[in-house]
């Protein structure tokens, strides 16, 4: 039988990019299939369109932010991954059917308040905890 | 910054129908911690002026949203380690000033029913306002407040002492008297108002009506009237039920 030709695999450069060099216009920031990599983007929340500003008082909506994006090996330094995540994105690439991607998801999170009256008019100032997106990173 | 991500062209738009609708805003209130929609009485025409809780509320805000870009160091400090701060504006007001030799008071009841369950009071503070006074005053005056625990029919109510404070005739500004002692009544019996009793005495013992002491009640230009805050820390944190 013929031998098959060696596809050539194409060069894998093993340099990462600086650690907190962020993306930049020429980098390839697009994963596979022209995906963006894991980072946050901006999501607000408006108690205006919820039509909530008859009793919340302050603030009248807030930055939640999330987080989307491809977790494809090599996870830069950019996307904080934890080792596992690196792990899993490894065995990903060999048993991809088997084993899924990492997934692009908070890391950090902050609380924000609430100021509104209740149905006696008190005045209430609530802190939610965890409700802002600080920081996103592949898990 | 720029706008969230379109979804892809195959991706259909779908609007929310008015029921699902009202289930999403349900679990975001449920995820802000309310049981449902408050409907606050909408303030009468004469009432826009600004009131002293909210004020006072709206710089307690700033302070902790403001501290949020520190993360929280100090926020904690600032706010204790409030969960939740609740004002209450709901008061009833009585005036005693009996004859001469009797002691005048001045007491307030607030309607706690609106105090969320689960959550332990870390502090809790009356404010009520002081003007020089105009009336020829002993220089010192004390300021005692009491909780009013049980009230008896043929005899003066028994009372809890709470706080003192020990203040000049001529001072002005907002007077802050500690009640936190009196909060571990309020989660045993919730739906019981808490009354509250206010005396006046000069250095030498003598009972002055507080009115005359300067110290306004709710007769008082709105964004001068007395209220009470209250600071919370969630017992914990609250499981929503699935839906």
């Amino acid at each position: 039988a013929v031998r098959p030709l060696k596809r050539r695999l194409p060069k894998k450069t093993n340099e990462l990019p600086q650690p907190n060099r962020l993306p930049g216009i020429f980098d390839d920031i697009h994963g596979s299939h022209g995906r963006h990599v894991c980072r946050r983007h901006e999501l607000y929340v408006s108690f205006q369109d919820l039509g909530w500003l008859d009793w919340v008082i302050a603030p009248q909506g807030y930055s939640a932010y999330y987080c989307e994006g491809e977790c494809s090996f090599p996870l830069d330094s950019c996307m904080n991954a934890t080792n596992h995540a690196i792990l899993q994105s490894l065995v990903h690439l060999m048993k991809p059917d088997a084993v899924p991607k990492a997934c692009c998801a908070p890391t950090k999170l902050s609380a924000t308040s609430v100021l509104y009256y209740d149905s006696s008019n008190n005045v209430i100032l609530r802190k939610h905890r965890n409700m802002v997106v600080k920081a996103c990173g592949c898990h | 910054g720029g706008p969230g991500p379109r979804p892809p062209p195959g991706c259909p738009q779908r609007r929310l129908g008015p029921r699902e609708r009202r289930d999403l805003q349900h679990e975001i209130l449920a995820v802000l911690g309310l049981p449902g929609r408050p409907r606050p009485r909408a303030p009468p025409a004469g009432a826009r002026l600004p009131a002293s809780a909210p004020l006072f509320m709206l710089d307690l805000y700033h302070a902790m949203a403001g501290d949020d870009d520190e993360d929280g160091g100090s926020r904690e400090r600032l706010l204790g380690r409030a969960d939740l701060v609740m004002s209450f504006v709901n008061m009833v007001e009585l005036d005693r000033a009996l004859g001469p030799q009797e002691p005048h008071w001045k007491e307030f009841r607030f309607d706690l029913t609106q105090i969320p369950a689960g959550e332990a009071v870390t502090a809790a503070e009356f404010r009520i306002y002081k003007l020089p006074s105009t009336h020829p005053l002993n220089r010192t005056l004390h300021v005692s407040m009491f909780e009013v625990v049980r009230e008896r029919a043929n005899r003066e109510s028994d009372l809890f002492f709470l706080d003192l404070q020990t203040l000049r005739a001529g001072d002005e500004g907002w007077l802050v008297l500690d009640v936190t002692a009196a909060s571990d009544r309020w989660l045993l019996n919730r739906n019981k108002d808490l009354g509250l009793r206010l005396y006046v005495e000069t250095e030498d013992g003598h009972s002055v009506d507080p009115g005359l002491a300067g110290l306004l009640g709710q007769r008082a230009p709105r964004s001068k009237q007395p209220f009470m805050v209250t600071f919370f820390r969630a017992s914990s944190s609250p499981i929503r039920a699935p839906r």
